[in-house]
This record gives C-alpha cells, structure tokens and sequence, in this order.
C-alpha cells in the first residue's frame, strides 16, 4: 500500500478529484496554503494498492501539470476615444508537487 | 516510531480525540473532504511509539467503526387527516480509513 | 528525498516559513487543530533532499523552540484608591513535534 500525496493548484483539485473517483480511485482533499505565494492550493491524498500507483501519477499529470495561458489583460481606464487592443499575455498556471510514501499496514474499521 | 493518519467521520472526530487523549495518546486534527461524497471529514495525526499502534488502532475502532443506525425519516407534509407512521430507515454511518507510516526520524524543540 | 511534518504554535508558523522560504527551501502549511488544548496551531510539510534535514531542522528550532515568556497579567477591576502593580509571570509558548517521513518517490509536474 502506498500513500500518494499531490499538492495541486485549487483550481485544479476539483476537476483531479473527479478524474480520480471516476477511475474508482478513492481521495481525500487538504485545504493547504503556499509557503511561497501564501496562496489557497489543495493537498490530496490517495491510499492506494502500489500497482495502481504509474496509473495515478498519469491522471495527476493529465489534469494538473504547469501549463502557459493566454490571458487578456484587464484594459486600463481608457480616455474617451483611446483605443486600447489588449495583447494576451502568457502566465504560467497549475503544476503538482507530488510525494509517494510508504504505507506499513491500513486498516478499515 | 510511526505516524498514524485515520481518515473518520466528523461526527466521530471529536469522541475519537477524547478516548485516545484520556490513554495519553498525543494527536492533531485536520479538518478534510471526502473526494466522493464531498463532505467534511476529519483525518486525525497520531505519532507513536511502535509498541503503542495496537491500542491505538483498537481505539479507533472502538470509537469510528461503520455502524448502522435507525434514523426516523422527516414525515412528508401531511394532508389534513391523513396518518403518517414513520418506519425507521437503516442508514450506515462512521467507518475509518487507517494508514500507518514509518517515523525515520522524530524531535521536540 | 524526505517529508518533514512539522507540528507548531500558530504564532511561530508565519515566522518558520519566511526563515525556510529564505533559504529558498519549499514548504506547505495545513491549519490543524491540537487534540488537547483545542487550539488551532500549524502543520508545516517540507519535501527536501536528505541532505537538507539537518538545515531544515535547525531553521525549525530556531524558530519555533518551546520557551517561557514573561507576560503582565491583566489587572483585576480595580477599586478607587488601590494600586495595582502587576508582576509578570512566566508562561510556556511555542514548541514544535517534528516527523521526518522516507519517501519513496517524488514528482513534479
Ligand atoms: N518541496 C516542497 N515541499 C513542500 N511543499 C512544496 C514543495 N514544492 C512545492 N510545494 C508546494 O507546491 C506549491 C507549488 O509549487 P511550485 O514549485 O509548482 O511553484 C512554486 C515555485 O515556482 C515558486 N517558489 C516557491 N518557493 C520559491 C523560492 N524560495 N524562490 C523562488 N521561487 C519559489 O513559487 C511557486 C509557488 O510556491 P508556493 O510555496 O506558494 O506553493 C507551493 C507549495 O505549496
Ligand atoms: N484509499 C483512500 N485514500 C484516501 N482517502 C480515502 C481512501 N479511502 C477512503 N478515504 C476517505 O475516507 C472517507 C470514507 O471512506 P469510506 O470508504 O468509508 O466510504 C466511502 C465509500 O463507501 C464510497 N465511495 C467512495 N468512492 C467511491 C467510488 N469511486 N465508487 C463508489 N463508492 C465510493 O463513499 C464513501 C465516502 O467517500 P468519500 O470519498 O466522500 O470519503 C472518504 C475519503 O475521504
Ligand atoms: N505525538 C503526537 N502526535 C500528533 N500530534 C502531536 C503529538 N505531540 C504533539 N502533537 C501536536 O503538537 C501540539 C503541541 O504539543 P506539545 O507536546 O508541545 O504540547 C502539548 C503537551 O504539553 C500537553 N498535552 C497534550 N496531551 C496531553 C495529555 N494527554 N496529558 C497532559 N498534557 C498533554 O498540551 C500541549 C498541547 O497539546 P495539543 O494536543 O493541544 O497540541 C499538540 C498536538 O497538536
């Protein structure tokens, strides 16, 4: 058995949890905050048979991993008659931090 | 020394804190989500002695195992006259979802 | 690589992470809750290269160390004409539980 933590953008945790639950793979969600950004992220943790673990690592990659977005910035307040034509801007967003630990013995009561 | 993490329901988190602080079992609770349900629930944080993880397993057995539990179903809104004789439901509740960690290094400052 | 959980008073947890964030060192803080006291406090996960428990140990000592302070009790009401001079008494603050875990692999995405 091992456990499988992943630290997640937020944005991302609700669309993992779903990938994950509809493999049948059963988690847990942390509430955590960056020490780095001091930012809301989500720690998920998954308990899991160690031949499921290459499976669970894809679907944490599939939906989380760094990716850049075009994003439109917000338009200054403009001066009657200015034109303003917002160039996207890229940003990068999401990533995992991930940490598989062994497990000694699990129990369900 | 090993790290106990138990994932309990929240209604048995507080009487789970209780019994094992009453042994002098040390513990830390963190507030989590079920990934299915998505319901609160709390995963409790036990470091302890090798010697000591059978009690403390037996404990939260004791204290959070799956039961179920006669619950009166909410009588539907009643015409006038009409009799409504609530037969009890049987609704599992509790359970608890146990990994046990190896410690390889522990310290107090 | 190694996941150092870090169990410390609230008010030391602000204080430990710049000190690790400095050192360019990585780090996650779950809001948790003491069973005893029922006092909110802070779990702090480090993932660092075996190499930097020792460091990482240390910036948490330094930080976060159990000690006494001397605080000036509120004065009682005090009535017309009487003085009132408090002498500080000595309370116990801080303290950190520290869990060094193995782990078997790490990713990031
Ligand atoms: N070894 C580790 N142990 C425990 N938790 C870990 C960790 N590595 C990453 N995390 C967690 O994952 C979040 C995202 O990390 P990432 O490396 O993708 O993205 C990081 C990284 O690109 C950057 N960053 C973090 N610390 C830095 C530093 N000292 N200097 C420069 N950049 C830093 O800021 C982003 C956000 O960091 P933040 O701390 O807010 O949030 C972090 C932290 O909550
Ligand atoms: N291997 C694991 N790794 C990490 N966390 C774990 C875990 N196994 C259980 N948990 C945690 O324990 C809670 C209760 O799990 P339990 O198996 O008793 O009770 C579960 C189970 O009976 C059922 N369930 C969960 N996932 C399912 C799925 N994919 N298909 C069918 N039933 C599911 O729904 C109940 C509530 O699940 P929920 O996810 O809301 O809440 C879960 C989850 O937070
Ligand atoms: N082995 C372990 N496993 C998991 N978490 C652990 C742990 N040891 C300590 N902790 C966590 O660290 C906090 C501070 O513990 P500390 O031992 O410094 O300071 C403790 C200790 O001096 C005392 N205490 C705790 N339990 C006691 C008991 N059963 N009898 C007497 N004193 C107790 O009260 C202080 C606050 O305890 P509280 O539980 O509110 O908060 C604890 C708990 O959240």
């Amino acid at each position: 058995m091992k456990l499988i933590l992943s630290i997640v953008h937020s944005d991302d945790a609700e669309i993992l949890i779903r990938a994950l639950e509809q493999r049948g793979h059963r988690c847990t969600k942390i509430s955590t905050t960056g020490g780095f950004l001091r930012e809301g992220n989500a720690t998920i943790l998954v308990g899991a048979e160690a031949a499921q673990v290459d499976e669970i690592l894809a679907i944490i990659k599939e939906n989380c991993h760094a990716r850049t977005q075009l994003v439109s910035p917000l338009p200054p307040v403009a001066e009657a008659g200015e034109f303003f034509i917002p160039r996207p801007v890229e940003v990068q967003v999401g990533g995992a931090t991930v940490f598989v630990l062994n497990v000694e013995r699990s129990e369900k009561f």
